[in-house]
């Protein structure tokens, strides 16, 4: 475990319980898609199966038990939650999820390390992944007022995936751990999705305003 | 072939 993969995991488990905390404190789920948190969901339940058959450290089964429980737990507040689910805008949150869904799956049947039923779905996370946070940034973009808590969700979210690269570039020469080239395309994908989102998030910052984007 | 791509990553 290096500095950037324990940043990266800490950020993404950050970014997690501040959306929790934000829909279970103030029991709103405003500007949050459920689009993305299903594909979260749908991410982790594929990527995570292994928690059956490997056992890499308790670290490790731990941090999968979490984004499990968390991504549905998040599913289970903005679709049950009799207060919560009051505050979610069905309108503005449109994304499909077949249109990322399908083409990760398709990519997945056709580039993969190896043809088995857990290597598949392994591969299908990962692209999926890549491309789960559309929604989010398509919602964000449209009602524009973002609030701060879910404008830091999305930051802590990008400075995951930006340690996670850190990370794999450090592996390479210190320890020779080569990461798949499937993983390196598809976490350099989600994390470009991020940068235009980074550009506003630290012009915001430095100006000391309100978070907006761009219609 | 060498196993290079161990997934101990989350």
């Amino acid at each position: 475990m290096n500095i950037f993969r324990l940043a990266g995991d800490m950020t993404h488990l950050a970014s997690v319980l501040v959306l929790l905390l934000k829909i279970h404190t103030i029991k709103s789920c405003a500007g949050v898609s459920l689009k993305t948190q299903e594909l979260y969901a749908l991410v982790f339940a594929t990527r995570y199966l292994d928690i059956f058959t490997d056992f890499i450290s308790v670290y490790n089964t731990v941090m999968k038990l979490i984004f499990l429980g968390s991504s549905f737990s998040i599913v289970w507040y903005i679709r049950r939650h009799k207060i919560v689910r009051r505050s979610y805008d069905k309108e503005q949150d449109t994304f499909r999820h077949y249109f990322l869904v399908l083409p990760c799956l398709l990519l997945a049947l056709l580039i993969h390390e190896k043809f088995t039923v857990k290597e598949l779905l392994w591969t299908f996370s990962i692209y999926l992944e890549a491309v789960a946070i559309l929604p989010q940034l398509v919602l964000l973009q449209r009602t524009r007022n973002i609030d701060n808590l879910t404008g830091q969700y999305v930051f802590l979210l990008g400075a995951y995936r930006s340690l996670y690269i850190l990370n794999w570039i450090y592996r390479y020469f210190t320890e020779r751990h080569f990461v798949h080239w499937i993983t390196w395309i598809a976490g350099l994908v989600q994390t470009l999705l991020y940068a235009d989102f980074f550009y506003y998030y630290f012009e915001s910052w430095k100006n000391n305003v309100k978070l907006q984007l761009p219609a | 072939e060498e196993e290079t791509d161990v997934k101990d990553e989350l």
